[in-house]
């Protein structure tokens, strides 16, 4: 296809590609298009790798990840880590709008996300509480950490670093580690 | 991760990114979705890219950034797509990630890298030779 305008986006999330091409078919802007297309795929909940309600870390949390980014200015407006606002891609349109900053992230990006009218929210849904008891009724496996004690591809933790490991011991450890497939950004 | 790029009417480019990341992750970490240039990247005067998959590997070689750098060196959005994807396999051969890149001329394309249980990525297109928004699949390298 060599014709314009163009809306690609990644997986089969048809709900965002069909609200990206509708706000742009309604005069809306590439800006807008971005916004409310990844936007639609937070209230989707979209394979449950975006928006609340998915992926909760060893703490049981969901935290949201989201950039926009303005190809005629190189604006960029960017969240990470933000806790209880669900609406992440939208905060992160307001960082553009609103700041000279780029990133905000964690508790002050949800602070700033109130300020700027978002509502404060619980990210925690059955669902992803249920994900997260499952996890830790299976000795938390998998996990990010590797090279620690207790070993992390048998318990929970909590975890330190151990005084020695042997090559060979962190060769053997790091060979277990089983990627996830389901867990991905 | 839903990765987005949009090249308007006139060819200016926007890109986004928006995700709850890994699953079970260590508290604070953050994936390539919110970096400029690793998650998404947008130029209107070469085109846009974004990236999905295993955020703390990809985020390490600015993938979108990358391709939309080689879409500058005129590039076809496919090829700019999997030559990132070979740059990241000769350090991590079995990561699992995948890009989508177009440039201002309209021309789009996607990469991903083959690893068992992931051998196509789906993604979505719209465009005015498509009567609606329709899922296209790309077979990895």
């Amino acid at each position: 296809a060599t014709a314009l305008p163009v809306v690609i986006s990644t997986w089969a999330f048809r709900g965002a590609a069909e609200t990206a091409w509708r706000v742009l078919q309604l005069g809306g802007s590439e800006l807008d298009a971005v916004e409310k297309g990844c936007g639609q795929c937070e209230i989707d909940q979209c394979d449950g790798s975006v928006g609340y309600g998915g992926s909760p870390d060893e703490s049981g949390e969901t935290t949201l990840d989201a950039m926009i980014m303005d190809g005629n200015t190189m604006e960029v407006g960017a969240v990470a880590d933000l806790r209880h606002v669900k609406n992440a891609i939208g905060v992160a349109r307001k960082v553009i709008e609103y700041t000279k900053h780029t990133l905000l992230v964690g508790e002050s990006a949800s602070l700033f996300a109130v300020r700027m009218g978002f509502p404060y929210e619980d990210l925690t849904t059955q669902k992803s509480l249920s994900m997260y008891l499952k996890w830790l009724n299976q000795s938390c496996q998998p996990n990010y950490w590797k090279n620690v004690v207790p070993d992390s591809s048998k318990s929970c933790g909590p975890y330190k670093r151990p005084e020695k490991v042997t090559p060979e011991e962190e060769q053997l450890i790091s060979q277990r580690s089983v990627q996830n497939l389901q867990s991905h950004d | 991760t839903i990765g987005m790029v949009v090249i308007g009417g006139s060819g200016a480019v926007a890109s986004g990114t928006s995700t709850n990341g890994a699953t079970h992750k260590i508290p604070g970490r953050v994936g390539d979705s919110p970096i400029a240039g690793a998650g998404s990247y947008a130029d209107s005067t070469a085109g846009g890219a974004a990236a999905t998959g295993d955020g703390d590997i990809m985020m390490r070689f600015l993938p979108s950034y990358q391709a939309v750098e080689y879409m500058r060196m005129g590039a076809d959005p496919a090829v700019a797509c999997q030559k990132v994807i070979s740059r990241i396999q000769k350090y991590v051969p079995k990561f699992f990630g995948a890009v989508i890149c177009a440039n201002t001329t309209g021309s789009y394309g996607a990469a991903c890298n083959k690893i068992p249980g992931f051998t196509q990525f789906h993604f979505m297109v719209s465009s005015p030779f498509l009567s609606q928004p329709t899922e296209q699949v790309v077979d990895c390298i």
